[in-house]
């Protein structure tokens, strides 16, 4: 059976946290 | 032989432990090799890429968001235990481009470009409206008050050491206290305060065991009153020498 894979799940995670502030 | 593109090693996370690993390697080298101003610290991984390298590792691409720290470059505190400059101060922020080779957990950077710039003066009046504005750094008041204040510095002890300007590394007007506040970097020469004061055209950097560098704060205050005196305030620290830690680049672009 076809199986829908989540797109989501093969996004990369990025841009990554703000260590300080958003400027 | 037929030329194999590269290929994606695989599809990293922003904030993955490796990653973070790398951009610390790459802030490391970053502030290793300043040529002015601050040193930094990491704010935000951009977007990282790897790629496959044979016959092993990996090649690394990173865009690092960094932003300027207290500590001037001619600091000997290491730039993990510095404090990151304040929003409201106008804070200067650079991006990174870092290209760098992993093998067997090893790091090592082939190329870092950097562009900095302070926080957007429309951005900065929205954040903080009563804050101070950055200035040019060859705005003529901050010039006038960092030689001001070098002078009076020199003056201060007379048995100490002559220094030299290195140069200016920051500088704003204080607009509720009609003045100017600057902040720079300094160097001993080879002449004491009291030669200095004859014979200023033959002090030069010092050299070997002698070389200390410094970093100052100065402040200039106008006088509210026509017939008071304006006020002028400087304090300077200067480092142990460092062995090995020179600032060659600094010292022939703006002393000599």
């Amino acid at each position: 059976p076809l199986v829908k894979r989540s797109i989501l799940a093969a996004l990369p995670e990025c841009p990554g946290r703000y260590r300080h502030y958003d400027l | 032989a037929e030329v194999v593109p590269p290929t994606v090693h695989k599809v990293p996370g922003c904030d993955d432990p490796e990653t973070e690993a790398a951009a610390r390697v790459a802030v490391a080298y970053i502030n290793k090799h300043l040529k002015h101003g601050y040193k930094v610290d990491l704010n935000r991984i951009e977007k990282v890429r790897y790629f496959e390298r044979r016959p092993h590792g990996k090649i690394m691409d990173l865009e690092l968001d960094v932003v300027e720290t207290t500590c001037h470059l001619v600091d000997p505190l290491p730039a993990e235990n510095c404090t990151v400059r304040k929003r409201e101060e106008h804070a200067v922020e650079g991006d990174c481009d870092v290209k760098m080779i992993e093998v067997d957990g090893h790091y090592k950077v082939l190329r870092t470009k950097c562009h900095s710039s302070p926080d957007s003066d429309e951005d900065f009046q929205k954040s903080c409206p009563n804050c101070n504005r950055l200035s040019r750094l060859n705005d003529t008041d901050v010039v006038n008050t960092v030689h001001a204040a070098l002078k009076e510095y020199n003056a201060q002890n007379t048995t100490h050491d002559h220094y030299k300007l290195l140069e200016i590394s920051r500088g704003h007007h204080l607009h509720l206290a009609r003045g100017v506040y600057a902040e720079f970097a300094i160097v001993n020469t080879n002449c004491s305060a009291q030669h200095a004061k004859e014979h200023e055209d033959d002090c030069h950097v010092a050299t070997g065991d002698h070389l200390h560098y410094g970093f100052c704060k100065a402040s200039f205050h106008k006088s509210a009153a026509e017939d008071a005196a304006d006020h002028h305030e400087v304090h300077c620290t200067v480092y142990d020498h460092q062995p090995g830690v020179h600032h060659h680049h600094l010292i022939h672009e703006h002393v000599e």
